[in-house]
């Protein structure tokens, strides 16, 4: 199910109608360029390498229309968000907090970390403009839930797995409580029919 | 090139 909502949020026809923020679609990109270099050295499953190279693949082509198709209509005034803010500590703490001191391993932590942060360039814009289309909530909220389904995953393969990586559970938290304010506006306004904008 | 240890989620 987690797989499914995330799927449907990094689908690039969706960018058509919704209003996304190339930084944050950027960094997406690092996050599954960065995260799934195991394509080359382990071999999980088939469902695991076809949902990886999807995941690539729609990461890139989002940035490929953002940058190409729609430069006309991208409004680079509201993405203003200094992204370096944000790759800077993460990829310090990915040194300083990993499982292994190895290179894949260091670069799969900067990409658990940076995942949980990358949604918070497009957050910005919101908050900055006030509002957001109905079509772009509908992604946020799909790739929010995506992390959340993952928590109560994490939960599951803990008491009957024996399975339990602390690095993806805090980072997996931290992103599903950045997502929470919007979760609530989510509930209360988008889903009673009623356009996504703020109080003044 | 050191491998990462076995990462089986997404």
């Amino acid at each position: 199910l987690a797989d499914m909502s995330h799927m449907k949020s990094v689908n690039p026809f969706l960018i058509v109608s919704a209003i996304l923020v190339l930084h944050s679609q950027l960094l997406f990109a690092l996050v599954f360029t960065t995260r799934y270099l195991d394509l080359f050295t382990s071999f999980i499953s088939l469902y695991n390498t076809s949902m990886k190279l999807i995941y690539i693949a729609c990461s890139y082509a989002t940035v490929y229309l953002i940058y190409m198709k729609f430069k006309a209509t991208y409004d680079g005034n509201h993405d203003t968000f200094r992204v370096e803010f944000l790759i800077v500590p993460v990829g310090g703490l990915s040194f300083l907090v990993n499982h292994d001191f190895s290179p894949l391993e260091i670069l799969w932590t900067f990409s658990i970390y940076l995942e949980s942060v990358a949604i918070l360039p497009q957050l910005f814009m919101i908050s900055k403009t006030g509002e957001a289309e109905t079509i772009t909530t509908h992604y946020l909220f799909f790739l929010g839930l995506y992390r959340a389904l993952y928590l109560v995953n994490w939960i599951w393969r803990y008491y009957f797995e024996g399975f339990f990586d602390l690095i993806a559970v805090v980072a997996g938290v931290v992103q599903t409580v950045l997502y929470c304010d919007f979760f609530y506006l989510y509930v209360t306004k988008v889903l009673k029919g009623k356009k996504l904008s703020l109080p003044a | 090139f050191r491998k990462g240890l076995k990462h089986d989620e997404l």
